[in-house]
């Protein structure tokens, strides 16, 4: 089954 | 002195049903240009960025730039005692240790207000990069609701994929499965009821139903809805609310290992 990603693994900490 | 007035205070009751199931505690930026909000669920799995303009308010006036960390749970209970046809003012102090909430009816006859203690939140703020997505499907909120509802009974996952010849939804799981496609509108009579998609190249991503489904309280908001998609990026899920500002719910795909 396909893995759920992470907001965070896209958008940066600012 | 944080003042902001709004003779549609329905929207605020809708806003709050779009947020509260996702997100227990958010942060409400106030500043000259508005109000923000942007926070992840718990999981880290999507992120809701609320924008209310200024301008989009009956009476505004925001003094100094404040921070409002409001449990939502608690924020809903309050909004839940507005009348549908209530004015909402929201008023705060400079710095801060609670907020008012002020109901009018429309005839004036009834006010109440209601006082919150705020929280103070430490939480992650996170810089949206801007980007030209590969899909844009506009459709009707009713209908994407509907879609994403019915698809949810047969797996916790949808595929959509996007191409010239229209949208497809799909899901599978252990009684079988489920495709909806919808072509773009030929002929439409009503704009709130057309399904249009600009595209630049076919994608297919994988996302999790129970995300789409809390980003579907936000229906009541807006006729239509707007789906953008594009590899390596989120899926952003965005509402517009009246001509005051919109709310935008990004979810992290699924992705094959």
């Amino acid at each position: 089954a396909p893995r759920q990603s992470s907001i965070s693994d896209f958008f940066i900490n600012r | 002195m944080f003042e902001a007035r709004l003779a549609k205070g329905a929207i605020f009751k809708k806003i709050l049903e779009a947020v509260k199931d996702l997100l227990t505690e958010a942060s409400w930026d106030c500043g000259d240009m508005g109000i923000t909000l942007q926070a992840m669920d718990n999981a880290h799995v999507s992120l809701v960025s609320l924008n209310l303009r200024s301008d989009g308010f009956d009476k505004y006036r925001c003094d100094r730039n404040l921070t409002m960390g409001m449990n939502l749970g608690s924020m809903s209970k309050i909004l839940k005692c507005a009348g549908n046809d209530d004015i909402v003012t929201i008023r705060a102090q400079d710095n801060p240790d609670t907020v008012t909430f002020v109901f009018e009816s429309e005839n004036g006859e009834k006010q109440s207000d209601y006082e919150m203690k705020l929280m103070s939140l430490d939480l992650e703020h996170l810089q949206i990069p801007e980007t030209e997505y590969a899909c844009v499907v506009k459709m009707p909120a009713g209908e994407f609701a509907r879609i994403c509802r019915d698809l949810s009974q047969f797996g916790d996952s949808i595929v959509i994929s996007c191409s010239k010849q229209g949208v497809k939804f799909s899901a599978s799981g252990d009684i079988g499965s489920a495709n909806v496609k919808l072509a773009q509108s030929s002929n439409v009579d009503k704009e709130e009821e057309a399904v249009t998609i600009e595209m630049q190249e076919p994608v297919s991503f994988t996302y999790a139903c129970r995300y789409l489904n809390f980003f579907t309280k936000a229906t009541p908001l807006s006729a239509q809805v707007k789906l953008s998609m594009s590899p390596e990026y989120p899926l952003m899920v965005e509402y517009a609310i009246d001509d005051i500002g919109q709310i935008r719910y990004f979810l992290a795909p699924k992705i094959e290992d």
